[in-house]
Parts: C-alpha cells; sequence; structure tokens
C-alpha cells in the first residue's frame, strides 16, 4: 500500500488532471485506489462529476471530528463510489479552507491526514492525495501521511522557480516529521515540444535537479482534451482513451507501478 | 489613487502576468504604479528580474512590523526601484508563508496589508496587488486593502468553478469590512478561440455572472510569448510590444482607465 501526494505549491500546473488520470491509469492495472481531494477548491471532486455543494460530509468533517477527538466521523462516512469499481473518493468543499485555521493549535497538527487514513491503508493498493496549490500546514500533512511525493510541473519558466521552493519544504518534513518519505519524481505537464521554452526548461531542470530527483521519461502533452475532460466529468483516460495525453498518462502509470514494487 | 487586488484561488490563471502587464500598460499613460507582490512563491518579484533570495527586507518584514507595532519597518524601506520609473515594486520572498499563521491572532488581522499601504497612497496612481492561489487571511487582507478586484480567468472549466468560490467571499469582505470594494472584472486568459471549449466557457461565464459583474471586453490570447517573458525580467509589454498579448493587454488597460476615470 503507498501514499502518493501529489503537490507543487505553484498553481495551475496540473496537479488534479494528474491524479485523477493517475488514479484511473492504476485502476485499469486492477490496483484499487483512493482519491483524496485535499483543495478546498474542491477541483478533484468536480472533476470526477461530484457536486461539492451538493455534499453534507466530506474530508473536513473527518479533520474537525479528529481535532476535536470525539470520533464522530471516519473517513468511511465521507468516501464516495465513483463510476469506477477500483477508485473511490473522499470529497473536499469549500469548508476544508477553515483548516487552516482549525489546526494551529492542534498537538500534532501535521498529524491529522496521516491519523484520517489510518483506518483504510489495508483497504487500497494506492492512495492518492490532490494537494491545493500552498506550503501550508494542509499540505505539510499531505507531505507527512505520505510514502512518495509526486511533483506534476508544467514546462515553463516560472512554475520551475517554484520548484526551489518546494523542494526545501519537503526535506523539512523528511528530516523532522517524515524519515520514509521520498521523491517519486517530477513529471513534467503541458509540454509542448515543438517550442523552445517548453524544450528549455525542461532541460534546464534536468540539469539542475535531475542528479538528485528522477525526473518521469514520459512528458505529458498539452491538449484541449484535457480541459474538457473535467467538464464531461471524466478523466482523459475515459473522455480521449486514444489521445497522446492519455496515452502519457498510461505510460506514466507504467512508470510510478515499476519504481513502486 | 486606486488599489487593485488581481486575485483568483484558481492556480495559474494569469494573476501574475496580469499584474505586471497591466502595470506597465498603465505606466506608457504615464501613471504612477506601485506593484505588491503578496504571494510567498514571489512569481512577481521574479518576473520582474528580481531574486527573492537576495532580497533582506520584504513584505513580509513590514506586515511583522506591523504586527509588532513597533514601527520598524515601513513599506518604504522594502520598496524597490524597477528598469520603468513609473514602477516600483514591493517584493515578496518565501518568508510570505508564515504570515497566514502569524496574522491568526493578531487585533484587525484583515487589515494589515491596509495599513503598510496607508503611508504611500498618495504617491501612486494605482497600487496592483498580485495575489497567491487562496481564499484565506492574506487574500482577504488584500480585498480588504483594495478599492476593486480584477478577476483573472483562465477560459476552462475548472478555473470557471472556481468562480462561484471567489465571488461569495469578496461579498463577505464587501458586506462586513469594506463596503467600497468593487469589481472591476473578470479577465479571460489563455483564451484561443479556435477552440470550442474556450468559446463555450466564456459564453456560460458570461450568461452565469455577466449581469452581476463586468466581463472585459478584451480577452487574453494564449502565446507561448508570455512563458519567455518572465525568464527574461520582463512583461510582456517590453517583451514582445508588438504582439498580440501586449496590444490585448493595452486594451485591457484603457478598460481599467475608463472605469476608474
Ligand atoms: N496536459 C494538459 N494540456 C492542456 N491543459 C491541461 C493539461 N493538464 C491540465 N490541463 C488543464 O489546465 C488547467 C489546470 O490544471 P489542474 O487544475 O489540473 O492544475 P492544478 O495544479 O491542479 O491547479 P490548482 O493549482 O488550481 O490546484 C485545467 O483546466 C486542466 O484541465
Ligand atoms: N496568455 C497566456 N498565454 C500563455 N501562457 C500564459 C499566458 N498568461 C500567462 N501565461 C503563463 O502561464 C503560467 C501561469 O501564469 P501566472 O503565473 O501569471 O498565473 P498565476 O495565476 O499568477 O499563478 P499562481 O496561481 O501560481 O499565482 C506562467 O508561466 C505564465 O507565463
Ligand atoms: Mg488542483
Ligand atoms: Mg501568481
Amino acid at each position: 500500500m503507498t501514499v502518493i501526494c501529489i503537490t507543487n505549491q505553484k498553481g495551475g500546473v496540473g496537479k488534479t488532471t494528474t491524479a485523477a488520470a493517475l488514479a484511473q491509469g492504476l485502476s485499469e492495472h486492477n490496483k484499487r485506489v483512493l482519491l483524496v481531494d485535499w483543495d478546498s477548491q474542491a477541483s478533484l471532486t468536480v472533476s470526477l462529476g461530484v457536486n461539492p455543494d451538493n455534499l453534507s460530509l466530506t474530508c473536513y468533517d473527518v479533520l474537525t471530528s479528529i481535532i476535536k477527538n470525539n470520533g464522530r466521523i471516519s473517513i468511511r462516512d465521507v468516501t464516495l463510489k465513483t463510476g469506477n469499481p477500483n477508485i473511490d473518493l473522499v470529497p473536499a468543499n469549500i469548508e476544508l479552507s477553515q483548516a487552516q485555521l482549525d489546526l494551529v493549535n492542534v498537538l500534532t497538527r501535521e498529524l491529522v491526514l496521516k491519523e484520517m487514513l489510518q483506518p483504510v491503508r489495508k483497504e487500497y493498493d494506492y492512495i492518492l492525495v490532490d494537494c491545493l496549490p500552498s506550503l501550508g500546514l494542509l499540505n505539510v500533512n499531505a507531505l507527512s501521511a505520505a510514502d512518495s511525493v509526486l511533483i506534476p510541473l508544467q514546462s515553463d519558466f516560472l512554475a520551475m522557480k517554484g520548484l526551489a521552493l518546494l523542494l526545501p519544504t519537503i526535506i523539512r518534513v523528511q528530516e523532522r516529521i517524515n524519515p520514509s518519505l521520498e521523491i517519486l519524481g517530477i513529471l513534467f505537464t503541458m509540454t509542448n515540444t515543438r517550442t523552445l521554452h517548453s524544450r528549455e526548461v525542461i532541460e534546464v531542470t534536468k540539469r539542475a535537479f535531475g542528479d538528485r530527483i528522477k525526473v518521469f521519461d514520459t512528458t505529458i502533452p498539452v491538449s484541449v482534451r484535457f480541459k474538457e475532460a473535467p467538464a464531461a466529468g471524466m478523466t482523459i483516460l475515459t473522455y480521449a482513451p486514444k489521445s497522446d495525453g492519455a496515452e502519457a498518462y498510461r505510460l506514466v502509470t507504467e512508470e510510478v507501478l515499476h519504481e513502486k514494487s
């Protein structure tokens, strides 16, 4: 069983898209996957066709129950079935934006998500956590609960610059809270190899970080199909199964399976 | 004098790009502009060619000085000149990520940025605040300090969905803290009118929100030049002055000037 945290504080790099697509890729290899939406924007919840406004219970209720130590709501109470029998979803809604403040004065405030996932770890092969674009307490919770970190990175200059901020946070969590946390790798998303900029950013990133961190061999091409898929409540693998984008995420899935075997 | 907050909790929609380009557009109309980087990722600081790691003082130091009420560091102490005589920059670095927690127990914690800008309001025609992708205390500070809100919106489904979360936060700030806050408008960025998806999202957004909120007539086209410009430490107006992207931001500037006159 592996918990993979999908994070990058730079916004719009493809965290949610990667979480949904990787879950589907793993399910095609008959793996049981739990997707956790750990972002109050609830993009992952929305991407799977669920309306966050209609939910009476979300991961925020489980978090609150743990903070109050009253055991009233467990992760099983909020987990939803999806259209795919191998994928379950722990949804989020805007209430999760309260969590950052709620956690401030809580004992071992970095370990609440880890505690939340504890009861169901054995029921899944993979648990994927889709993070919000920040470096705050919620992200530290995700890094503390994870076995591995996958870093989607848009192949552009500003996103690359953001990497220099993310890595120290990961290292701090490894040193102080979660020594077994490993970096699964950097996944280049929205790449357009016809542009020099995209190729240069990939080159420079590999040179700067490639000796310490794995860079996935597969890169995800830019395609409007990715924008259309969440509007249809599907991942790219269902929405456009024969597209380059879907194929690329299947290859990423194989690289992940290979690393974790 | 107008303070414009450029915000959207959805990541990667073009907040930083819009802040830098609009500042330059306004400077071409001989307006004095102060750019405030209110994001610990410091994308705006980086975009203007400044290395956040080399800064001994940033907006975080002014914030801390206000919280401690010791008046030691004022906004003038951290303001940098840029290559453009009409544009100054209040830079940020990763330390700003501490601010969310520092502010929790501060009296009138929503008004710290407003207090920070107070001493220099008269010296500029426009103050533009580039916000981080969140709905937390730092964003509430920016909305509380602002006269107007400009909402960059990538023309895609997930970004559109995020709008329904942002608007209630703006309304809450208008009702409880800053009644004179107005919404300047929604600016569509990274549009690709050749795709149906982009056109549909613009259409649906106008229908859903257009009666209450202005949608800028100008939309910003998707172009790799936008990714290259920050790598060169320039805005699109300097990096590719005759490009469609630069032209589009000049038109946006005129719409902003027209609204505020
Ligand atoms: N390879 C791709 N090509 C084109 N568009 C993409 C690609 N991957 C994702 N997108 C689109 O880009 C937008 C941003 O992606 P996504 O929401 O997954 O990023 P994120 O990192 O989760 O954003 P946030 O920081 O807001 O959580 C979405 O509209 C998505 O559909
Ligand atoms: N019109 C455009 N066409 C293509 N790329 C663009 C456009 N506008 C911005 N970009 C690029 O897209 C990326 C995201 O833009 P930007 O960083 O301005 O968004 P943001 O909303 O500030 O992100 P964050 O949520 O991380 O603060 C950047 O690399 C930028 O150069
Ligand atoms: Mg996301
Ligand atoms: Mg930004």
